[in-house]
């Protein structure tokens, strides 16, 4: 189903957009 | 990387209505006039970082403004002002080439859009900040649509931004 796998690709740039940012160094240094 | 999705700045306000909502603060924000009095804003950004937006800044804060929009300007001006600071001296972070919200225009107004930018802002802090992993978290249990136009409205933001 088209619709499935689009869903399923959508599901997969969000996530994968959200755990990079979670994983990114924010703050000022020291 | 391709390039970042226009922002619908009227559905960005919508989605990030629904975000801000998760914060549950005290004070009423289930609707953009709720908003344009500044005080649950003031509220979500101190639970983002209650060691700089202390009682005391939010002391300043106004509440029960009514339908007074000089008071609610004023409160709009803080609050901004107390974004900007925390992104340059906490996150380290300046925004460029960001259009800054016309607090006039929501506090006359009720302008989502601009309201929009304003919460948009607010977002930028709380996925930055020490605690932003249980900001990202909640975000990702979120519905998908308001996901989308959260992440498109991050990208933005980071587009804009300087060490």
């Amino acid at each position: 189903d088209p619709n499935m796998k689009g869903a399923a690709a959508n599901e997969g740039v969000l996530a994968n957009f959200f755990n990079s940012l979670l994983s990114k160094k924010t703050g000022a240094p020291g | 990387m391709s390039a970042p999705e226009t922002v619908d700045r009227v559905e960005l306000c919508e989605s990030l209505l629904t975000w801000i909502q998760t914060f549950g603060v005290e004070a009423a924000c289930s609707t953009v006039d709720e908003l344009t009095g500044g005080l649950a804003m003031a509220q979500v950004l101190q639970k983002i970082d209650v060691v700089y937006f202390t009682d005391a800044w939010i002391s300043r804060i106004k509440a029960d403004v009514g339908d007074n929009w000089r008071l609610k300007i004023s409160n709009l001006k803080k609050i901004l002002k107390g974004i900007l600071d925390y992104n340059h001296e906490i996150l380290g972070q300046q925004i460029n080439d960001f259009t800054l919200p016309d607090v006039g225009l929501i506090a006359e107004h009720s302008d989502a859009a601009e309201l929009g930018r304003m919460l948009q802002l607010i977002l930028g802090c709380a996925v930055n900040c020490e605690q932003k992993q249980e900001y990202i978290q909640t975000i990702m249990m979120m519905e998908e649509s308001v996901q989308h136009v959260v992440m498109t409205a991050i990208q933005e933001l980071m587009s804009k931004e300087t060490p």
